[in-house]
């Protein structure tokens, strides 16, 4: 029974560090999982194949413009635990389109029989959602995970995407399944605030819950400039990933979402 | 002597955080300042007037398109300190096409002359520049301001942004005044680093230098929450978004950036 999950998120709020790093919890529980990056940067599997990988973009122009003659190795690259990744890659920044290489990447890997072919797929999706082709991994997946922080901005941008997800669900099985709070840190202000209660505000009045929670951890930081997941380094707590992958793995509860008109989101998750 | 900067930097970074209050900062100097969204989300400028104002793309609709219409009234609102504000907006995440509201925009404010009606004009520029009209303010402005964190992602995200400064620097007068480094934590591993090493080697290598520096501050992440730049908030620390605005003033040394191959950036930055 395969499943397949999009990241979606304010841009820097830690997507693909939170995908990458469940990708592997995933993959050790047992699965075959894919791990689609759908960003022109093409930095979401870097930590799982240790370097950048080709990009479909990359490989495209090898040969010609001629999406037929590309095979599934050439795109699809397998690193640490067995995780296996695809980078769709894109133009420049500021340059070309990069929403329609993120939507036809998406089509040739259907294509491909790719999406058939492994039992989790995970969509990493860039966090300025600006158009439709950064939308269509909403298209193949079954469920929505939206990656936010304990802040207006993070909460403002999930908001959004909860109407894009919306919008998707009247002619695609896709739901969301929930948000995972993340950079947590508690008592801030020294209160005793647990340190996610704008979050747990916010998806209740989406209607949703909170599929996990992972700490501001200095760790994690760094496990990005070692180009490694938490897995791969000796004496890490991996739980709050181990955790999230068991949740979505488990048939997790799912919802189309109620998102908020923007002026109810300061009413909020704001002080007005 | 009007001047103008356009804010870039990786998703979530802190774009619209710095931006607004070096606004308020550059108009506390005595400057008629106005802070340019360049974001469908058009969270750029709220905490200058208090709320979400209505977009360049909302009042272009309310006129049928007849972009001869509009006055600069309907679209630029002043707030705190006298600062002005413009939100071009843009479609609901997903959908229609981000990138031509921005261009669009940008033209359309240059055809009202309204860049020659302040002394500093500010672009607040979303962060995943996928296309060319996210890369249009650069047609606009004098200097480019990277903003960053002291971590893989942001800088790597900085290093594409600088092929797009040069790309532009070719044909039109932006040159890259410099890296602001933010969310500054300091001896986050008890190493006694100054918390802005990686910032330091990246500007090195790419040929610029930094312009600024602000903290990481609970302060500021509920600035947003409030919806108030920190100069409206009673007690606080301005001073890093002061020295900002006067080095972003006082004439700053300019560069056409020579940014890093990837497979560079991992060697500078990463640990390979
Ligand atoms: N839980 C966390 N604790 C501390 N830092 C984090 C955490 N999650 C992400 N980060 C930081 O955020 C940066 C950006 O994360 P990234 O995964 O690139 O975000 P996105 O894919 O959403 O743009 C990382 O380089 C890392 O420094
Ligand atoms: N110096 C800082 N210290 C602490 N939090 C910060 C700082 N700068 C920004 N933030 C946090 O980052 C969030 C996102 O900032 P924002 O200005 O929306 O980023 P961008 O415009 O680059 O997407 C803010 O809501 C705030 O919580
Ligand atoms: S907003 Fe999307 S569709 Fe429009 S030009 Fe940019 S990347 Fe392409
Ligand atoms: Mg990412
Ligand atoms: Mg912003």
């Amino acid at each position: 029974m395969s499943h397949a999950y999009a990241f979606y998120g304010k841009g820097g709020i830690g997507k693909s560090t939170t995908a990458s790093n469940v990708a592997v919890a995933m993959a050790k529980l047992g699965g075959k999982v894919l791990l689609i990056g759908c960003d022109p940067k093409h930095d979401s599997t870097f930590t799982i194949t240790g370097h950048m990988i080709e990009t479909v973009i990359d490989t495209l122009e090898k040969k010609n413009y001629h999406a037929e003659e590309i095979e599934p190795d050439d795109i699809i690259k397998t690193g640490y635990m067995g995780v296996a990744a695809v980078e769709a890659g894109g133009p420049p920044a500021g340059v070309g389109c990069g929403g329609y290489v993120v939507g036809e990447t998406m089509k040739m890997l259907s294509r491909m029989g790719v999406y058939e072919s492994y039992d989790v797929i995970i969509f990493d999706v860039l966090g300025d959602v600006v158009c439709g082709g950064f939308a269509t991994p909403l298209q193949w997946a079954e469920y929505a995970v939206i990656v936010t922080a304990n802040d207006f901005d993070s909460l403002f941008a999930a908001n959004r995407i909860c109407v894009a997800v919306k919008a998707k669900s009247a002619k695609y099985p896709i739901r969301l399944a929930g948000i995972i709070g993340n950079r947590i840190a508690p008592n801030q202000n020294g209160n005793g605030e647990n340190g996610h209660e704008l979050i747990d505000l916010f998806a209740n009045e989406v209607g949703t819950g909170l599929v996990g929670l992972v700490p501001a951890d200095d760790t994690i930081r760094r496990s990005r400039i070692e180009g490694k997941t938490l897995f791969e380094i000796e004496g890490v707590n991996t739980k709050p990933y181990e955790n999230i992958a068991n949740v979505l793995l488990c048939d997790p509860s799912v919802v189309i979402p109620t998102p908020m008109a923007d002026r109810r989101v300061f009413q909020v998750i704001g002080n007005r």
